[in-house]
């Protein structure tokens, strides 16, 4: 289904759930549920969003039945470790190969993805200082080396 | 039509804000 352009804000979180629903369905699940959330705050009002918002609700549903047993699923304070784990996890992988002089695509993206899953982790509550800094970090690294590997320069 | 059609739209938006509150629920 075409992304209405008032969820531009959320369609990097929604492509991360694409993402993940074979690698892991608990982030896919979390990533969804950010953008339902947010797409609510932003417009639940006109028919197309409206019916954008139930299909995706549809699916929250469903992989929510799927993923039953999952403590991930079922309490938000295992759900919110996981997801604060895997972002952590992608995010040092990309300042280790960042720190090493190692500059390719897959850090980038790393980089990129776990400045997402900060903002997923919002649907838990409010973001520590901490993981604020993370995703302003990782956001501005993913964006200036993408520059300097675009222009044939070499990232500082 | 438009009050009719506007109150669809609230029935709808209040029926996807209890779908997420009991999505939450269970957390």
């Amino acid at each position: 289904m075409a992304l209405p352009l008032q969820f531009k804000a959320v369609q990097h979180h929604l492509r991360t759930a694409q993402e993940h629903d074979k690698r892991d369905p608990v982030v896919a699940y979390y990533c969804r549920l950010y953008a339902m959330q947010t797409g609510m705050k932003l417009d639940s009002k006109t028919p197309e969003c409206r019916k954008f918002l139930v299909k995706l609700m549809d699916q929250l549903e469903t992989m929510k039945k799927e993923l039953g047993d999952n403590e991930s699923v079922s309490q938000e304070v295992v759900g919110n470790a996981h997801i604060e784990n895997y972002a952590l996890k992608m995010f040092l992988y990309a300042d280790n190969e960042d720190r090493a002089g190692s500059f390719h695509k897959n850090m980038i993206k790393s980089f990129y993805t776990s400045s997402l899953l900060f903002d997923v982790l919002s649907v838990f509550g409010e973001l520590s200082e901490e993981n604020i800094q993370h995703r302003k970090y990782a956001r501005w690294k993913a964006t200036y080396i993408h520059t300097c590997l675009k222009e044939g320069e070499t990232p500082v | 039509s438009g009050s009719v059609g506007s109150s669809v739209a609230a029935a709808e938006q209040d029926e996807l804000s209890s779908r997420l509150a009991k999505l939450r629920d269970q957390m």
